[in-house]
């Protein structure tokens, strides 16, 4: 999957891909604080492609807001919301609404799910339906922060981690790999690292076909950009 | 300064019948009012908007309307409880005053209201400011936009300068050939009365058409004669305001180390106007004067590892070697200002630099520092503790990312400025222009006396320099009003000697004065008095220690509530009259810091302010997006 920044205060976006055995669960959001975790589990395509590179992608997500008693649970088919040892099951054939005092859920049939965990989060998550009898590709899930304003500094976890800002510069623009990406040197969190201006697709207004949006590119799974390693933000369980 | 107009433009059917501006400057103190009335000619009510623009350096005292004979006033209020109740107008609905930033030295302040058919209505806004004095002269700067033909227009000022007017000068950005000898001017002695009252005809672009020439600045510039070291001293109705700029003073020699960011994000406009505003300010140092450059990014790397005296030829070489400043790297704001203290304590200690001499830092950056120590606090420690209340520091930011908080604090920590540098086409011209304000200091440490038991409630009274062609300004209040023995001495270190002058204060007699005036501006002292004190109090309330803050937040919370100003803590409320659309709402008149005002900026074209109802008002600010997802 990619990971994007985007900082509409400097015109600019960081992004880096994070990529790991399919099955593993990694920790996106994480703020003790307020209670509030989102874990994703990685799926690969059916088979390995032609050209052998396996390609992994998000196709669950764990969500848990412990202040509020909240749990849910949303993958490729279905969304499952747990609360006060009710549970409610929301199918994304259907086009849904829920409201509740503490969360509000709005499905778009096949699209998306908005959820509103009160006073604390606001996301998206996208549906990506592939086509049932692809020979390698299937179904995924996109993950868009709203609103994370009100999530405590201390918020961390793959994307958590960026939600109070990040500082950076990038300088000695120079020719990459390819002409159309050139490389340069990025200052950030105390380290210089090469990036590749590149760019990444959100599918928010388009799902299907996604819109680039142009990034400064970190190599090697976001190493530099995110505290420690991708390994570290590795959990056992999805709650 | 105004603009009146209707939502609708299908038909011409609000009709502006007077815009007034009328400004009464008293030793320094302009006091604003600006009338704008206009009539709802249809036969359906509908909403007409109200837009000014004010001095930023201004603060709003009073805000009305009067809407078919029937006035609203409106009141100052803690702006936490003025919130509450718009809070509570906008979510039902309602729209609410704004205020956003406009250009460098101005804000807008816009309100609507609806009005009935057949109807008329009467905005009245006063706002007050203590006029700066800068490069020798003090500037009353009034925008006009009326947008219509309006049947009376006028702009009036009325200058009263007891110490005598050495010049005045009026014009404007959108005089013509025939609208020039419009503007009447009156010099006297003491008074001045400029006047600019063009009929509908005049005002017209061209033969028949609606369109109007008025729309620009209309500005009034003066100076006072300066005749006694001491300055002038006035003590009008149990308070004094002392005005200090002596004449004919030397400058003293300085000691200025440039540090200049040239870290990666300086790239491109930014880097290039600082290399020519360099070229430019070098080119003015003066040969007794001694420098130092210290361009930084990640590594800080001066251009000598001592100041320098400005000969021609040092100059040229620092010349030649600005030119090839190029950037790179990140931003290490703490080590590269450190480095230019440490410059400028060995160049006194070694007696490299002469004693009489003022040592000061100009540190031009852009950003955030992201490398060695990042955290702006402990920059702010570092630099205060190094500089130890021996230099000052001036900082000057670039672009819109800049945390201008940051900078600001720590120059007023360290009895300096901070500046910020917009990025249009003459940022070289305002860097050359703050360049120009403090590059000559004319005295050191200078402490303004009066004998403590006649006064009290006094203004800050000691000031690390007096800068050629501004002006040192303390107030207070009189305890009693025995004068015999108000003397007041003032003590400095100028550049071959020690400055000290001391004399009696004696009240001014305004009757005497002004004999045909019944009534100036009667308790004006008082109010600079207070808008000074506030003023102090803001400051202080953001560079002190957190007890100081607080002391000093709550000071200037109580004053701006006594004196009906406007100020970052207060807002003023006015309630509309209720109308078919809905119930009372309220307006509200705020005051923007510097922060908002930049962040107004980063908006671009959209609105800064309270969120309304309508969208086209409301203000979101630029959400990042974090997010992950596969291809």
């Amino acid at each position: 999957p990619h990971f994007m920044i985007e900082l509409p205060d400097r015109d600019d976006a960081l992004c880096f891909n994070i990529n790991d055995k399919p099955g593993t669960i990694f920790s996106l959001v994480r703020d003790a604080q307020s209670g509030i975790l989102v874990n994703g589990q990685i799926i690969g395509d059916k088979k390995i492609p032609p050209d052998g590179k396996i390609n992994t992608y998000f196709w669950r997500f764990g969500i848990v807001h412990k202040n509020l008693g909240v749990r849910l649970e949303v993958n490729t088919q279905d969304i499952s919301v747990f609360q006060d040892g009710k549970q409610i099951k929301l199918l994304w054939s259907d086009t849904a609404s829920l409201k509740g005092p503490n969360v509000d859920l709005l499905v778009t049939k096949d699209r998306s799910l908005k959820v509103t965990l009160k006073d604390s989060v606001k996301f998206v998550i996208l549906l990506h339906k592939v086509w049932e009898k692809h020979p390698y590709h299937r179904d995924y899930l996109g993950f868009y922060t709203l609103d994370s304003h009100l999530l405590s500094p201390s918020v961390h976890g793959l994307l958590g981690q960026f939600y109070h800002g990040i500082e950076y510069e990038v300088t000695d623009l120079r020719p990459g790999e390819f002409p159309e990406k050139p490389d340069a040197t990025m200052f950030v969190k105390g380290q210089e690292l090469n990036v590749t201006r590149g760019w990444q697709r959100d599918f928010r207004n388009d799902v299907k076909n996604g819109e680039n949006v142009p990034c400064w590119f970190i190599h090697t799974n976001g190493t530099g950009l995110i505290d420690g390693d991708a390994t570290d933000y590795i959990v056992s369980g999805l709650f | 300064a105004r603009r009146l107009q209707k939502r609708s433009t299908n038909e011409k059917t609000v009709e502006v019948y007077r815009v007034a501006v009328d400004c009464t400057v008293t030793s320094r103190f302009a006091h604003t009012v600006m009338t704008s009335m206009a009539v709802n000619k249809a036969n359906v009510s509908q909403e007409i908007f109200f837009e000014m623009e004010l001095p930023k350096t201004a603060f709003i005292t009073n805000f009305s309307m009067e809407i078919e004979s029937k006035m609203y006033v409106g009141e100052v209020k803690e702006k936490e409880k003025a919130k509450k109740q718009y809070e509570k107008a906008v979510s039902s609905g309602q729209t609410a005053g704004l205020v956003k930033a406009s250009g460098r030295k101005m804000e807008k302040f816009s309100v609507s209201v609806n009005i009935a058919a057949e109807s008329n209505v009467t905005f009245i806004l006063t706002y007050e400011e203590l006029l700066q004095r800068k490069l020798g002269q003090y500037e009353i700067l009034t925008r006009v936009k009326p947008k219509t033909l309006v049947q009376e227009f006028e702009i009036v000022t009325n200058i009263y300068e007891p110490q005598g007017l050495s010049y005045v000068d009026a014009h404007a950005t959108f005089l013509s050939n025939e609208l020039l000898p419009l503007v009447e001017k009156t010099v006297t002695d003491k008074k001045a009365r400029i006047s600019f009252s063009p009929t509908m005809d005049q005002q017209r672009k061209c033969p028949g058409c609606d369109g109007t020439l008025i729309d620009g600045d209309f500005i009034i510039k003066y100076d006072v004669n300066r005749q006694t070291s001491l300055g002038d001293i006035q003590i009008v109705n149990g308070y004094f305001v002392h005005f200090f700029a002596p004449p004919d003073l030397p400058r003293v020699p300085k000691n200025v180390v440039f540090v200049i960011d040239r870290s990666g994000s300086m790239s491109g406009i930014k880097m290039q106007q600082t290399r020519e505003a360099m070229l430019a300010i070098l080119k003015d140092l003066h040969e007794e004067d001694h420098f130092a450059l210290i361009p930084f990014d990640s590594s800080i790397e001066p251009w000598k590892e001592s100041l320098i005296k400005a000969t021609k030829e040092n100059v040229a070489e620092a010349m030649a070697y600005v030119k090839k400043i190029n950037d790179r790297g990140a931003t290490d704001i703490n080590g590269a200002v450190l480095r230019g203290v440490e410059m400028l304590v060995q160049g006194k200690q070694s007696k490299a630099l002469p004693d009489r001499s003022v040592d000061m830092i100009i540190l031009l950056t852009d950003g955030m520092p992201n490398v060695g120590v990042s955290d702006t606090s402990m920059i702010q420690q570092n630099v205060r503790s190094a500089i130890g209340g021996n230099m000052s520091l001036f900082c000057l930011g670039f672009g819109n990312g800049v945390d201008y908080g940051f900078l600001d604090v720590m120059s007023q920590q360290n009895k300096g400025l901070a500046r910020r540098i917009y990025e249009a086409s003459d940022a070289t011209l305002q860097l050359q222009g703050f360049y120009d304000e403090v590059s000559s200091p004319l005295l050191s440490e200078v402490d303004l006396r009066y004998p403590d038991n006649a006064v009290e409630l006094l203004t800050t009274n000691h000031f690390k320099q007096l800068f050629n062609g501004s002006e040192i300004v303390v107030a207070g209040r009189l305890m009693d009003n025995d004068m015999d023995n108000f003397l007041v001495e003032v003590f400095g270190q100028g550049f071959e000697e020690d400055f000290k002058v001391q004399g009696q204060a004696r009240a001014l007699d305004w009757g005497v004065m002004y004999p045909d005036e019944e009534y100036i501006f009667g308790d004006f002292t008082e109010r600079l008095w207070a808008y000074l004190t506030i003023q102090q109090l803001l400051d202080k309330s953001k560079t002190g220690a957190s007890d100081e803050k607080a002391n000093a937040t709550a000071k200037a919370l109580d004053m701006s509530l006594q004196y009906s100003f406007v100020t970052p803590l207060t807002s003023m409320v006015v309630t509309k009259p209720e109308t078919e659309d809905g119930p009372d709402s309220p307006l509200i008149a705020d005051k923007l810091t510097e922060e908002q005002r930049q962040q107004a900026e980063k908006m671009s074209g959209r609105h800064y302010g309270y969120a309304s109802s309508p969208p086209r008002l409301a203000y979101y600010p630029p959400t990042p997006t974090y997010f992950v997802d596969g291809d």
